[in-house]
């Protein structure tokens, strides 16, 4: 009479839990077991079910392509912006060191013109790999800065500009439309940008989403660079990312040392994630 | 809000002046959920959850509310009881120097939150020192200088010495030059990075602080839970700070580090502005964590 070998109840509540402290969030998680409820009906192998799972995540995070947009025999502008602290400077300094191992020619637009020490720290970063520096005094508009660096980048035919901004908080509307004109004023001078980053910080929880909706409205984010996954935060809050807002993670930040960046590997990521 | 999801959710559930087993579990799954939505880690949601059905089981509802509004209050009470929060937000040595240590996670807000500190303890008639004990992310020790330059507080720096010795460099040169409260800023560390970690112990047995504010993000997510237990076992804190409040994340990590280290939320920070410090309400925070 006994299903032998069937999911236990147990076995579900273990599955849901893997998920909820990935921070994949209470309804995507409800959604996904529901759905996993339904198509292992038969099936008696908890390890197997997590396969499915395994399968279903990688998919939803999709196989495309992960490269950072580039203008080919132009100059590729990247803006990278995020909420306060979560790596946007420290992940530029990575951007720069790897370029330069590419043989390219890096500049690096400070418009964060707020933030205490912003412009020494993205300097010294800078000389870490012999980009170029644009920047202006303490409190100057953030989108002079960015007209500048494209300025300079043009005139002495730089292969790559990232535009460094201040950390902002989404609920800060008078931010996030200085963000909005940040942008607005690249694309006047140069066109789109090539890239529009989103730096998340691995650790943060639900809020990644509000932060997503609300930076791709503002600024026409393209990518996300998911930094501090050296730490033990799965990072789950990258799938609503991608189911809802169709955003890909582009990058992975895995330390503090300027070699300290991959690509993002779905495969391995929900490794990591069901581990 | 939960307010309203309880209230539809208690529509069918007849009671009669006490609650019922019934009315509880139904409810709890509505709190369960909005827990889960503000970020607390599942399994304080978990024994929160069973603490708040030993309370709330048979309890009487008071005529002025109604059986959802009941459990709501409930609720909102235990959250209150773990946040904590006090008047007295930091203790004062009987010997001064009061020293304070900052620690955290990278990026979470201690530099800002030390300046802060400075800039509220001068307005209370203090006379702080600020150490520059982060000697590895670039620009840093700068940062910090900048930031004592805004509030008025001198900040003491060191070349050519490693973090535990410019944080004893500090409390000497507070001592000398008759400063009240030393508040060292120290490098953001992930609680699995053995040897910063075994850093952050050896600097806390050096000068010996009376408080160590642990500084966490609002927004952070389940991890809070794993980051605060080990915070508590490598270095122990003896307050939490919580910052960059002025979001709109719900706060749920603030819970769980307050539960699993058992100590108290004493600040929060909730603006960009070196002004927008001040000591811990449990009272808004429950209800934002709640939603
Ligand atoms: N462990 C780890 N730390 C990181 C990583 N990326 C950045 N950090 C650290 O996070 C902290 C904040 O980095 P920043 O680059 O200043 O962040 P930001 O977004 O530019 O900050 P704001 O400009 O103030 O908003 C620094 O201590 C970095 O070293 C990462 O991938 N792993
Ligand atoms: N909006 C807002 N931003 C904040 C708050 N507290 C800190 N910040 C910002 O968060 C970012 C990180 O702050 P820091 O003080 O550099 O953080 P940290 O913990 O010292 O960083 P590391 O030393 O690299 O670990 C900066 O952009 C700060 O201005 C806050 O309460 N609200
Ligand atoms: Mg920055
Ligand atoms: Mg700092």
């Amino acid at each position: 009479i006994f299903n032998r070998g069937s999911l236990t109840e147990e076995d579900w509540e273990d599955i849901e839990a893997l998920l909820l402290q990935a921070d994949v969030g209470v309804v995507a998680t409800q959604r996904m077991i529901a759905d996993l409820r339904e198509r292992s009906k038969k099936e008696t192998d908890p390890e197997a079910v997590v396969q499915t799972l395994h399968a279903e995540l990688v998919a939803i995070l999709g196989d495309g392509d992960r490269s950072l947009a580039r203008n080919e025999g132009g100059l590729t502008i990247w803006l990278v912006t995020g909420v306060n602290g979560t790596g946007k400077t420290t992940t530029i300094g990575k951007l720069a060191g790897r370029l330069a191992r590419e043989g390219k020619s890096v500049v690096l637009a400070a418009a964060d013109t707020f933030r205490a020490a912003a412009d020494a720290q993205l300097e010294t970063w800078a000389s870490r790999s012999g980009a170029e520096v644009v920047k202006h005094a303490a409190g100057a508009d953030p989108a002079a800065v960015a007209f500048d660096g494209v300025r300079a980048a043009k005139a002495r035919g730089s292969d790559f500009l990232i535009v460094d901004t201040a950390g902002r908080l989404h609920t800060k509307t008078s931010l996030m439309e200085e963000l909005a004109k940040i942008r607005r004023v690249v694309e006047r001078e140069a066109g789109p940008p090539h890239e529009v980053l989103l730096v998340l910080d691995a650790t943060t929880g639900q809020n990644g989403i509000a932060q997503a909706r609300a930076f791709t409205e503002a600024a026409g984010v393209t990518g996300i660079a998911l930094t501090k996954l050296d730490g033990t935060a799965k990072g789950g809050i990258v799938i609503a990312c991608q189911q809802e807002l169709g955003l890909p993670v582009k990058l992975v930040g895995l330390g503090e040392g300027i070699e300290d960046l991959a690509p993002f590997d779905p495969h391995a990521f929900v490794d990591a994630l069901l581990d | 809000t939960l307010s309203e999801r309880l209230e539809s959710a208690f529509k069918r559930l007849r009671g009669r002046g006490k609650l019922t087993e019934d009315q509880v579990n139904e409810a709890l799954k509505e709190v369960r959920t909005a827990l889960l939505e503000a970020d607390v880690h599942l399994n304080v949601v978990r024994e929160f959850i069973s603490r708040v059905r030993e309370r709330a089981v048979g309890q009487e509802v008071l005529k002025s509310l109604s059986p959802a509004q009941q459990v709501v209050k409930i609720v909102h009470e235990e959250l209150v009881g773990i946040l904590g929060g006090s008047a007295k937000p930091l203790s004062f040595s009987p010997k001064p120097p009061t020293v304070v240590m900052i620690a955290g996670l990278q990026g979470s807000g201690k530099t800002t939150a030390a300046g802060k500190l400075a800039g509220w303890l001068k307005r209370k008639g203090k006379r702080p020192i600020l150490v520059a004990c982060d000697l590895q992310r670039p620009a840093a020790v700068q940062q910090l200088v900048l930031l004592g330059e805004q509030v008025g507080v001198p900040v003491v720096t060191r070349d050519g010495m490693s973090p535990v010795e410019v944080a004893a460099a500090g409390v000497e040169e507070a001592i000398r030059t008759n400063r009240d409260v030393v508040i060292v800023d120290t490098a953001g560390r992930l609680h699995v990075d053995e040897e910063l970690m075994q850093e952050a112990a050896d600097i806390k047995r050096r000068i010996n602080p009376l408080e160590t504010l642990f500084v966490a993000d609002s927004m952070t997510g389940q991890d809070a839970a794993t980051v605060a237990a080990a915070f508590l076992e490598r270095v122990d804190f003896t307050g939490t700070v919580l910052t960059k409040l002025d979001g709109d994340a719900r706060g749920g990590a603030a819970l769980s580090i307050a539960h699993i280290s058992g100590r108290p939320l004493k600040f929060i920070s909730d603006g960009e502005k070196l002004d927008a410090f001040e000591p811990f309400h449990p009272d808004r925070l429950a209800s934002r964590i709640l939603g």
